[in-house]
């Protein structure tokens, strides 16, 4: 089995958990936070056996769209010091960054 | 060291979390939902070498118990289109499912 | 490509997220909780080429120190049956646990 650890864009993840549901995938959610916007996004655990891996990557694929949006970083006060930055700039978001692991041994109680 | 996930039933976390802290492993616990139910359960991270794994293996076996519960699954606005929900269903809850992976190299600062 | 997980001190956080985003390493939060004093932490996610991970290395221990810190474990009420807790006992906290991981595959969408 591997386990797949996806950071899913919040506004897919309704999207996402459907389309997981529908093809018979079992998978936990955890809120989780952009390092870069600060903003909310969902920690996806899926467990899958192998064989279904692709079928997986398939299903992530099509449910989370990349799009660009305007982010303003930090509230002037907020600002870190020494970390420049510049007014609203054009970031591209969405879409899922996907890390793939094998486990090692896998056990249900 | 490996590095064991295990996502338990919001009912046993306390039980859990006690015999662990009983029998001197270290963990780090994060909320997590549950993808097809929709409820809360919580995502253990437990770092344990590699000749205690055993008995980490025992002290979640013994703590998480596996029962039936009844389960609505969607409030009828919220179905999604295209999944076919039926009435209360029983499902199997409870229990512990558990990923075992290995650890590349373990640092403490 | 590594999966790094990271347990950072409360305190920590806001330090190591600057640093982090200083010398450009992606990365993401979870709110997570200590197991022994029961405390906020947070676990940080960071997906790292391997030609980085020293310097991503260096990075956490840089930012995040360790000291010492007196914690009364349970209010009385709450003590579990079976663990014996003593007064507020001095802990050494903060640092970081950080778990290297290998991945077998990474994706972006
Ligand atoms: N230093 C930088 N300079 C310029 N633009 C930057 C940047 N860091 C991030 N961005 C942009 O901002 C988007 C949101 O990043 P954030 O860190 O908030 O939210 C991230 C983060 O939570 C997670 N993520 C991405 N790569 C990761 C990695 N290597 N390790 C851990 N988490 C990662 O996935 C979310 C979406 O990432 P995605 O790459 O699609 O989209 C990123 C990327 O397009
Ligand atoms: N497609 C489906 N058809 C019929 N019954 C289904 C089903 N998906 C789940 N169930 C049943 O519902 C229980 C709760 O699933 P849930 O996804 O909410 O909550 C899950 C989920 O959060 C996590 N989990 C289980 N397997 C996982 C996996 N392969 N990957 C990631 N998380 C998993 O552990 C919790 C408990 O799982 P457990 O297997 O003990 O118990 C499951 C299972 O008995
Ligand atoms: N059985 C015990 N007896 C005496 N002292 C104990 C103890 N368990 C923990 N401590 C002390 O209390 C500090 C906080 O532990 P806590 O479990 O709340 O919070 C932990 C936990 O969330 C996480 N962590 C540490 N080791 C871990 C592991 N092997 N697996 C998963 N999470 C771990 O990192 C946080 C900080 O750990 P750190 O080692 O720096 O600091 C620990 C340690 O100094």
């Amino acid at each position: 089995m591997k386990l797949v650890i996806t950071i899913i864009h919040d506004r897919d993840k309704n999207r996402i958990s459907e389309a997981l549901l529908k093809n018979n995938f079992k998978f936990t959610k955890l809120a989780s936070t952009g390092g870069f916007l600060r903003e909310g996004n969902i920690t996806f655990l899926i467990g899958v056996e192998e064989n279904r891996l692709e079928e997986l990557m398939d299903v992530i694929r099509e449910s989370c769209k990349t799009r660009e949006q305007y982010a303003n970083f930090m509230p002037p006060d907020a600002a870190p010091i020494g970390v420049f930055m510049p007014g609203p700039v054009k970031v591209e978001v969405g879409g899922a960054v996907v890390f793939i692991l094998n486990t090692d041994r896998v056990e249900r109680f």
